[in-house]
């Protein structure tokens, strides 16, 4: 079973480690601020805390046991951060990623042991940047010679209209290939379900929260899932 | 042409400005700190220094005629943020994103006026968990009745066998329906390319950095991503 160290309880290494808890991986929470262990210490299955440039102390934990550890030490520790990853591969951790707040900081990371490097300011600015232009897009699979499969909330302008009636593969060049929509008239304790309907009727109208997923061209997906 | 005002110049917000302006979206970058402002003037259109909790300062700087402003302002300038949304509402910006660092800032930003909130240590915290437990799945669209189209890295354990002599449909419960592979034998100037083989034969054995597109139950979709 996976047994995982994270070092650095800062707010992306505390979701790192309640992640990875809630998906039932036993982890090893570590930071050097005592107030941060006891706050996480009621999630995890084990939270010490020690200052992790210590060699004899990452040994005292058995992180040298381990078969990963992430390293979410920020950018207001940066030296913490590459010698703790230096230490990790000295010790022997097999798997380590550790997180980068500058390209430069990802190359000495590399260089130092990590096997994979991450910069959550960085992946999430680029990420942000894409719903700003195509906010329905929660999915894409690129397929061959430029097309692809994709979900995508409705178009907000195709809610109560049909698919013959917007002319959607005429207009839009994507084929609706199938769509999951709310579960009407729940009882008021029921949860909330969703039916799939595959290859939807042309004449069916959209409804508000429908999930289209569709196939056609890339940049037709694309230019679907970013109309108001 | 969407035009996006980007406030607040940290890591976060430098990301997001750069990655719309490498989508061509046209960018008016905001902060108080005039490095931050040099930094980023050659990579934007325009690049101002002010307070953003002045309102005849957005004003002066037509904030308020554009369509999206984005609040990237972080957890060192929390009532900046909150008091900077609030004003971006007054003055009658459509649509605001705005970066939160706890649940409670979320829900005051969304108080004060943010159309969408965005915290980025935590959605990266939940994204690198999953990496943790299945590094090689990249795309999941959910189908119908649990079952799910993905994406994903050929696993390590698969490279140079078959899908026939890994009995792959039977043991794991998933159909390669295509695969992406690199193109071999290109010449040194050549740019890499993908050749796309949909239908796959099951006597094809697999390459290193073969790119698989499975069908079939989402739990057993993930199982094979999480194979070393
Ligand atoms: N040598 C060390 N040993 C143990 N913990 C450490 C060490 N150095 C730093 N840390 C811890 O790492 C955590 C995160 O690091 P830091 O404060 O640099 O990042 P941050 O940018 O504030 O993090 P975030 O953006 O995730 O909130 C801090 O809680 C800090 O106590
Ligand atoms: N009132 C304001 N007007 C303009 N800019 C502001 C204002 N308040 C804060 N900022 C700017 O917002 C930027 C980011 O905010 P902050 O320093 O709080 O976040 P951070 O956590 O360091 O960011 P990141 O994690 O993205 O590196 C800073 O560069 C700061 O100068």
């Amino acid at each position: 079973s996976i047994e995982c160290a994270v070092i650095g309880l800062g707010r992306f290494g505390m979701e790192v480690a309640l992640g990875l808890a809630r998906r039932h991986v036993p982890v090893l929470a570590v930071d050097q601020n005592r107030e941060l262990v006891e706050d996480i210490s009621e999630y995890v299955d084990n939270a010490l805390c020690f200052d992790t440039t210590n060699e004899s102390a990452l040994r005292d934990a058995r992180i040298h046991e381990m078969p990963l550890a992430v390293v979410a030490i920020g950018d207001n520790h940066v030296e913490d951060s590459i010698l703790t990853t230096a230490l990790l591969r000295q010790i022997g951790v097999p798997r380590i990623i550790a997180r980068a707040s500058t390209d430069l900081h990802a190359k000495i990371l590399r260089i130092v042991g990590a096997n994979e490097v991450v910069n959550p300011e960085k992946e999430m600015g680029g990420r942000i940047a894409q719903r700003v232009i195509a906010p329905g897009l929660t999915e894409l699979i690129p397929l061959s010679e430029g097309f692809a499969i994709a979900e995508l909330r409705v178009p907000p302008s195709f809610i109560g209209r049909s698919m013959s009636d917007l002319r959607v593969r005429s207009r839009y060049g994507v084929n609706v290939v199938a769509l999951r929509r709310r579960a009407r008239d729940l009882a008021p304790d029921e949860p909330a379900s969703t039916t799939f309907l595959l290859n939807p009727s042309p004449e069916e109208p959209f409804e508000p929260n429908d999930i289209l997923i569709v196939a056609g061209k890339e940049q037709d997906v694309k230019n679907l899932a970013a109309l108001k």
